[in-house]
C-alpha cells in the first residue's frame, strides 16, 4: 500500500519541515 | 503548560503556509514553501501527505496542529 509510508521516515520529514519553519522564524537569512 | 505555546506556534506556522488566509492549506501552498525552506518538493509532498490525515487534499488547522503537536512534544520545544 503506497499510502502506508514508514512512520519513522514521515516523522523525520515532518521534523525537518517544522525545524526549518522554526529557524526561518528565528531570523536566518 | 507548553500546550498554549504549541498552539501559538502551530497557528503561526499555519499562517506561514496559508499565505492567502483561506483557512486551509492546499498542496500548491505547500509547494510554494520550496522557495523559502531548504526542503525538496518531494519532501514537501511527503509533509503534506503525512499531515493530510483524511487525504482530501486540504490541510485544516486541526490536521496541521495535530501533526505539529507530535513534533512539538517529541522535541520538547519550550
Amino acid at each position: 500500500d503506497p499510502n502506508m509510508k514508514a512512520g519513522a521516515t514521515s516523522e523525520g520529514v515532518l521534523a525537518n519541515f517544522f525545524n526549518s519553519l522554526l529557524s526561518k522564524k528565528t531570523g536566518s537569512p | 503548560p507548553g500546550h498554549l505555546d504549541m498552539l501559538k506556534k502551530a497557528q503561526e506556522f499555519f499562517q506561514t503556509c496559508d499565505t492567502e488566509g483561506k483557512g486551509f492549506i492546499a498542496r500548491k501552498d505547500m509547494q510554494r514553501l520550496h522557495n523559502e525552506l531548504p526542503l525538496s518538493l518531494e519532501d514537501l509532498e511527503d509533509v503534506f501527505d503525512t499531515l493530510d490525515a483524511d487525504g482530501n487534499g486540504f490541510l485544516t488547522p486541526e490536521e496541521f496542529t495535530s501533526g505539529f503537536s507530535h513534533f512539538f512534544f517529541n522535541q520538547n520545544i519550550s
